[in-house]
Formats: C-alpha cells, sequence, structure tokens
C-alpha cells in the first residue's frame, strides 16, 4: 500500500535527523 | 514507550519512537549542551516525506468509501503536517542560535509530531481495513440468519451458494489478520473462533439437510432437527461475533503478554 510506503519513507527521514540532532548531544554525554 | 498492535505499523514506528524516547533523554542530559549541527538537510528530507505522505493520504481519502476513514484521515494529516513546520521552525532557530533552547524544545516536539501524527495515521488506516473484514464477517452473519428458512433441497443449493465463498473470504482474512496482531492473546482467540467456524459450518449444513429430508418424510422430528439446526448457526454466529469483537480491539495489555 502507498500509504504504509509513504509511512515508512517519513520514519526513515525522521530517524536520520534524530540521529544527526542526537550526535552533538552524545558528544557532551 | 508507545505500543503498537500490529507487526506492520510496529516495524514502522519502533525504532522511530525509541529514537524520539533517546532525544528526549539526551535532551534532559545535556541542557546546556554542545551546538547543535546544522539539520536544514534531514529536516528538509522530512518536510518532503511529510508532502508525500499529505499526497498519498489526499488520495486514499478521494478514494476511499469509507466514512469514518474520511473524517479522520484529515486530522491525521494536518498533525504530521503541523509538526514538519515545527521541525522547520527548529532548524531556522538552531541555524541563528546552535545553542538555542527554545529551538531544541521545538525540535523534540515536532519530532514527538511527526510520530504521533503518523501513528494516528496508520490506525486510521488499519481501522478501515479492518472494517473491510468486518463486512464481510457482518455478511456472514446475514447468510447463517437466514438457515431458519430455508426448507427444500434447492434452496438449501443456493444457499451454500452464496455462503461458502464469503466463508472463504472471512478465513482467508481473519487468519492473515491474526498473523499480523502483536497481541498473543487476541491471536489467539481469532485462531480458536476462525477454527470454531470452520468445524460448525459442515454439521450445520448437515442439520439443514436432515431438517430438509424430515419434513420432506412428513415431518416427525422436525421440531427438534430445527433446534439442532438453530443451535448450530447461533453457535456460530456466536464465533463471528466474537471475531468481530476482536478485530476492533486494539489496546494492549501488557500484563497479558507478560
Amino acid at each position: 500500500e502507498m500509504i504504509l510506503e509513504a509511512a515508512k519513507s517519513i520514519a526513515a527521514a525522521t530517524s536520520a535527523l534524530i540521529k544527526a540532532a542526537s550526535s552533538a548531544q552524545r558528544e557532551l554525554i | 514507550m508507545p505500543v503498537f498492535h500490529t507487526k506492520t505499523i510496529e516495524s514502522i514506528l519502533e525504532p522511530v519512537a525509541q529514537q524520539v524516547s533517546r532525544l528526549v533523554i539526551l535532551h534532559e542530559e545535556a541542557e546546556d549542551g554542545n551546538a547543535m549541527p546544522d539539520l536544514g538537510r534531514p529536516v528538509q528530507a522530512v518536510s518532503m516525506a511529510v508532502t508525500n505522505l499529505v499526497k498519498v493520504g489526499k488520495e486514499t481519502i478521494n478514494s476511499s468509501d469509507d466514512a469514518l476513514l474520511k473524517q479522520d484521515m484529515p486530522t491525521a494529516l494536518h498533525r504530521v503536517e503541523s509538526a514538519s513546520r515545527l521541525l522547520e521552525e527548529a532548524s531556522g532557530m538552531l541555524k541563528q542560535d546552535p545553542y538555542s533552547g527554545p529551538a531544541r524544545k521545538k525540535l523534540i516536539e515536532g519530532s514527538r509530531g511527526i510520530l504521533q501524527g503518523t501513528s494516528s495515521l496508520l490506525l486510521c488506516f488499519d481501522e478501515s481495513e479492518v472494517r473491510k473484514i468486518i463486512r464481510e464477517c457482518k455478511r456472514v452473519l446475514d447468510y447463517l440468519a437466514v438457515a431458519e428458512v430455508i426448507e427444500t433441497m434447492e434452496d438449501l443449493v443456493h444457499f451454500l451458494k452464496n455462503l461458502s465463498p464469503c466463508l472463504s473470504k472471512v478465513s482467508r482474512e481473519v487468519s492473515a489478520r491474526e498473523k499480523e496482531l502483536t497481541h498473543q492473546v487476541h491471536r489467539e482467540i481469532l485462531v480458536r473462533c476462525l477454527e470454531q467456524v470452520k468445524t460448525l459450518a459442515p454439521i450445520l449444513i448437515c442439520s439443514m439437510k436432515i431438517f430438509i429430508h424430515i419434513i420432506s418424510q412428513g415431518g416427525k422430528g422436525a421440531e427438534e432437527a430445527a433446534e439442532n439446526r438453530n443451535y448450530l448457526s447461533g453457535r456460530m454466529s456466536d464465533e463471528l461475533n466474537e471475531i468481530i469483537r476482536v478485530l476492533q480491539l486494539t489496546t494492549y495489555d501488557e500484563e497479558e503478554w507478560d
């Protein structure tokens, strides 16, 4: 289903964003 | 930790849910933290994915004949869009000030919003798929109600022609749905009820044949035969109603799971 594929893309993009955002904080801790 | 009731939704959202939780913890532990990197690109990737989801979501709404989906899905889409805007705002603010506390809060709020909005959207879609299975179950229930008025072999043949494909479809779809569920107890109930329906179906047909045979021979014992037939169709209806009830459950009881 198209909607599941679209949701997968959002999940992947959000994961990548959080990883990028977390990297700086992780260095600090 | 959020828990998702189907394996498909779980596989899509569980990794993001865990990351959002970690981001919140990291943010709390490093409140005065390091400078944030430029998040322009990853935020843009999320925005593009959201735009695509909104497009696909609107197409789904337009092509669906499910009133509840048409009513609920736009809210979920708005939620994802708003969350995406929060992320864009956070990214813009962080470009100005990589240490900005409000920007970090927006980032977390936006990430949570994406997760919750996508979860609502998938749930909305999933519930619509479940309603399709329930429609088939109700069709079988309607046929079972007719069993009581079948009095000739000709009518019985016609009854079987209608019931059989419907029953096969229910069996196929409920079986597939059961495999999709993450809740073990719900899965077991569906398996058990479906097995009962499949076992009872040929016995019901047999009881209907006996009833028809008895009334064609003068009617002695017809009352008992009718009672037996009605008992069997009642049993099948009860099992189907239980299937319908369990198909609609989305809550997760952790104790039961344990």
